[in-house]
C-alpha cells in the first residue's frame, strides 16, 4: 500500500508495523519449535520481538484513540482551539513516526521524500504551537500549591523563589557550621 | 508577574478557560474541582512551611501522618453532598490534590486505593457490610499485601500460607521463608492496623490456590503488632518515602474462618473448599487500577511540562543571532521538540484513559450479567497501556527536568519528585515487560484466529487486514 503522510495514513502505517511485528514474532516462535524447542522456550526466545510487537500495537492504539476521541469531542469547541487540538494530534503522530522510522521503513512503503516532508511538517508544527505553549500549560490549571515548584509558578518569579527556598536550608540558619571548629579547622591547621 | 510570561499570555491564540473546561469535562466540573481544591488547600497546617526534603526520614513520616489526618478531614468537609457520583468523579479526575499536600504521597493512599477496593472485590455481602462500615469511617486503616520479598508479578509463586484447621475453625497464617515476607505495601509499616493478605490456601491437605484474607495486624488501642505478626518499614526509596512501605511476616498466626474473604471462593466449616465459578471475576480490580494509573500518568506529565514550559518562557540564554540579546529558551526548536510532545502526550493519555474507563464500566456491567466476551480484550489493552504510558511519562518527565538545565536538578523545582512518583509505575501493579508479554499473548492468539478466518475483537481487528489481502 502507498504510504500516506496524513494522520490516518500514519495510523494505518503503525498498524502495519504492529501486524508485521506480530507476524515476525509468530514466525520466530515457529522457527524455534521446528528446531526442537518446546513452546515455552520458543516463547522465551522470541520474547524481545513479542514485547516490540505489543509496543507497536499499543502505539497504534493510543494514536488512533487520540485521533478519534479528539474528532468526537471537539465539535463544539471554538475554531482556534479545535485547530490547536488537531495540530497536537498531528504533532503526536509525526513525532512517533520520526522516532520509529526503522520499523516503518521495514514494514511500510514510507519513502525518503515522505520522511523529509514529515520532518518539515513537524518543524512547522512546532512553530505553530510555540505562541500557544504557555496557554496550553496554563489550561492544565494547576494552582501553585499543586505544582509545588520554584520554576513553574504562575507568576514566573523563578529566581526569587529559588533564593527564597535556598534560604530555608537548615544549613543557612547559622553563618558558621559547627563542623568547622570540630573538623575543618584542626585539619587545615595540621592539628589532627 | 514575569514580563515574558505576560507577553506569552497576550500572544496566546485560544481561550485558555475553554481548554480547561474541555480537559475537565465541562465548565461545571472545572468549577467543582476549583472549589474543592481551594477549600482543601486553605486548611491550616496542610502546606508545609519547612520544605519536606530538609526533614529526617522519621520526621517526614510523622509529618505525613499529621497531614494525612488533616487532609482526610478537609476532603470530607469540602465534599459537596449534592453532587452525583459522576460529578464527583469529574471533580477529582484531574485533581492532583494529594500530590500538593504530600510531595511523596500519603500514608493513607493504600487504604483508599487498595484496601477498600479489595474488600469490595473479594468480600461476601455480610463481610462487606461489616468491613466497609469500619473502613469507610476510618475506624480502621488498612492496606493490601500481595507482593513478597521473593515474588511480585508472578502471583502463583507467592509463598505465604494459610492452612485451615477444621478443629478450631481457624486459618494458620505462616511465612515459611525469608522470601515469603510481604514486602512493599504502602501504609503497612506503622500506619495500618488491618490488611488484606493474599496467601496460598491449604485445606484438607490440598492446595486451593491464592486467596484473600483480612487480618488484624495491630491492637486497636495500643497499635502494638499482635503476637505472631512481624512488621517493619522497608527503608528509603527513590520516591514515595512518606507512603510507609512495609514488610510483614507471620509466625503461625491464627485467624477465624470468617477472615477469609469469601465472595469468589469459600472454605466451609469442615474444610470443604468451594471454588470460584470463574476466577476471571477478580481481573476487574486489577484492570481498574491500571485505568487509574494511565490517568495518573496524564496528570503528572501535565504537571511536569507546566513547570518546564513556564520556566522555558522565563529563562533566557545564549544568542541565536549576534548581538540580538539572549532569547527565551522556549524559542530554541530543540526545546520545543523536548516539551511539546509532552503536552500532546498528556492529552493523548488523558483521552485514552477516558476511553478505557468507559470500556471498563461496560465490561463490568457485562460481567454482572455473566458475559465475559470482552474481558480478555480489556485486559490486553489495559496491560500495554499501563506499560507504555508509564514508560513514556517517565522518559518525558526526565526530559522536562533536563530541559530546565541545572535548576531542574533542584528538589525545589519538584521535577525530581514527580519523576520519582511516575517511574515507580513502571514496576508497580505489574512489571511493564511482563504486562507487555501478556498483551503479546493476546496478539498472537488474535493473529492465529485471523489466519483461521475467525473474527477479532475491535482493538485487534486490523490484524486480519493484511492476512485477508495475502
Amino acid at each position: 500500500q502507498k504510504w500516506d503522510n496524513s494522520v490516518d495514513g500514519i495510523i494505518k502505517g503503525f498498524r502495519r508495523v504492529a501486524t508485521g511485528k506480530v507476524a515476525s514474532a509468530v514466525a520466530s516462535m515457529k522457527k524455534y519449535i521446528k528446531r526442537g524447542l518446546g513452546p515455552e522456550d520458543a516463547w522465551n526466545m522470541s520474547s524481545v520481538q513479542l514485547v516490540a510487537a505489543s509496543e507497536a500495537h499499543c502505539r497504534a492504539f493510543i494514536l488512533s484513540t487520540y485521533r478519534s476521541e479528539v474528532d468526537r469531542t471537539t465539535g463544539s469547541l471554538s475554531e482556534p482551539l479545535r485547530r490547536l487540538m488537531n495540530e497536537l494530534v498531528q504533532l503526536y503522530a509525526i513525532y512517533w513516526t520520526l522516532e520509529k522510522l526503522g520499523d516503518l521503513l521495514l514494514y511500510t512503503s514510507i519513502s525518503e521524500n515522505d520522511i523529509r516532508e514529515l520532518q518539515s511538517t513537524y518543524e512547522d508544527l512546532l512553530g505553530r504551537i510555540r505562541p500557544n505553549a504557555v496557554g496550553l500549560v496554563d489550561a492544565f490549571d494547576f494552582s501553585d500549591q499543586i505544582l509545588n515548584s520554584t520554576l513553574g509558578a504562575y507568576d514566573g518569579r523563578v529566581y526569587e523563589r529559588l533564593m527564597e527556598e535556598a534560604l530555608k536550608s537548615p544549613l543557612n540558619a547559622e553563618p558558621v557550621n559547627q563542623s568547622f571548629h570540630k573538623y575543618l579547622k584542626p585539619f587545615m591547621q595540621g592539628k589532627l | 508577574v514575569n514580563e515574558d510570561l505576560l507577553s506569552e499570555r497576550k500572544k496566546c491564540e485560544f481561550n485558555v478557560e475553554e481548554l480547561t473546561n474541555y480537559l475537565d469535562g465541562g465548565a461545571k466540573a472545572t468549577e467543582n474541582r476549583r472549589k474543592l481544591e481551594r477549600k482543601v488547600l486553605s486548611t491550616k497546617g496542610l502546606i508545609d512551611n519547612v520544605p519536606e526534603e530538609f526533614l529526617s526520614h522519621k520526621e517526614k513520616y510523622e509529618n505525613a501522618v499529621r497531614k494525612a489526618v488533616l487532609f482526610y478531614k478537609a476532603m470530607k468537609d469540602a465534599e459537596d453532598p449534592n453532587l452525583s457520583e459522576q460529578e464527583r468523579a469529574n471533580t477529582t479526575y484531574r485533581s492532583l490534590l494529594p500530590s500538593a499536600v504530600f510531595k511523596d504521597n500519603s500514608p493513607f493512599t493504600l487504604h483508599v486505593a487498595m484496601f477498600i477496593p479489595a474488600i469490595l472485590g473479594h468480600a461476601d455481602e455480610e463481610q462487606k457490610k461489616y468491613w466497609m462500615n469500619r473502613a469507610s469511617k476510618m475506624e480502621i486503616i488498612g492496606t493490601y499485601a500481595q507482593t513478597e520479598l521473593g515474588h511480585g508479578t508472578f502471583i502463583r509463586g507467592l509463598e505465604t500460607t494459610a492452612t485451615y484447621d477444621s478443629k478450631t475453625e481457624e486459618f494458620v497464617m505462616h511465612s515459611p521463608t525469608l522470601t515469603s515476607y510481604k514486602w512493599w505495601p504502602g501504609s503497612l509499616a506503622h500506619t495500618a492496623n488491618y490488611c488484606v493478605v493474599m496467601a496460598h490456601l491449604y485445606s484438607q491437605g490440598k492446595s486451593c490456590g491464592i486467596q484473600p484474607f483480612i487480618i488484624q495486624l495491630r491492637d486497636e488501642e495500643t497499635h502494638m503488632p499482635l503476637p505472631g505478626i512481624k512488621l517493619g518499614e522497608i527503608g528509603a526509596k527513590l520516591g514515595f518515602n512518606t507512603v510507609n512501605n512495609g514488610f510483614l511476616g507471620f509466625e503461625n498466626h491464627r485467624i477465624p474462618r470468617n477472615r477469609m474473604l469469601m465472595k469468589n471462593a469459600q472454605v466451609l466449616k469442615d474444610g470443604t473448599f468451594r471454588k470460584s465459578p470463574n476466577s476471571k471475576l477478580t481481573y476487574g480490580t486489577m484492570v481498574y487500577v491500571r485505568v487509574v494509573i494511565v490517568n495518573g500518568m496524564a496528570n503528572q506529565l501535565a504537571r511536569a511540562v507546566t513547570i518546564a514550559v513556564r520556566y522555558s518562557a522565563v529563562r533566557r540564554q545564549s544568542e541565536l543571532k549576534p548581538d540580538a540579546g539572549e532569547p527565551q529558551i522556549l524559542d530554541f526548536v530543540t526545546q520545543q521538540h523536548k516539551l511539546f510532545i509532552a503536552i500532546a502526550s498528556s492529552h493523548a493519555f488523558s483521552l485514552t484513559a477516558k476511553w478505557l474507563t468507559r470500556m471498563y464500566y461496560k465490561v463490568t456491567a457485562d460481567l454482572e450479567k455473566g458475559n465475559m466476551d470482552e474481558l480478555p480484550e480489556l485486559h490486553a489493552i489495559a496491560c500495554c497501556l499501563k506499560a507504555v504510558t508509564s514508560w513514556d511519562t517517565s522518559a518525558m518527565t526526565e526530559r522536562c527536568r533536563t530541559s530546565c538545565g541545572g535548576h531542574g536538578y533542584m528538589l525545589s523545582s519538584n521535577l525530581p519528585q514527580i519523576y520519582g512518583l511516575v517511574t515507580a509505575a513502571v514496576t508497580y501493579e505489574g512489571e511493564n515487560t511482563v504486562l507487555m508479554l501478556q498483551t503479546a499473548r493476546s496478539l498472537v492468539k488474535a493473529f492465529e484466529q485471523a489466519a483461521a478466518g475467525k473474527p477479532l475483537s475491535p482493538t485487534m481487528s486490523y490484524l486480519s487486514e493484511k492476512i485477508d489481502k495475502k
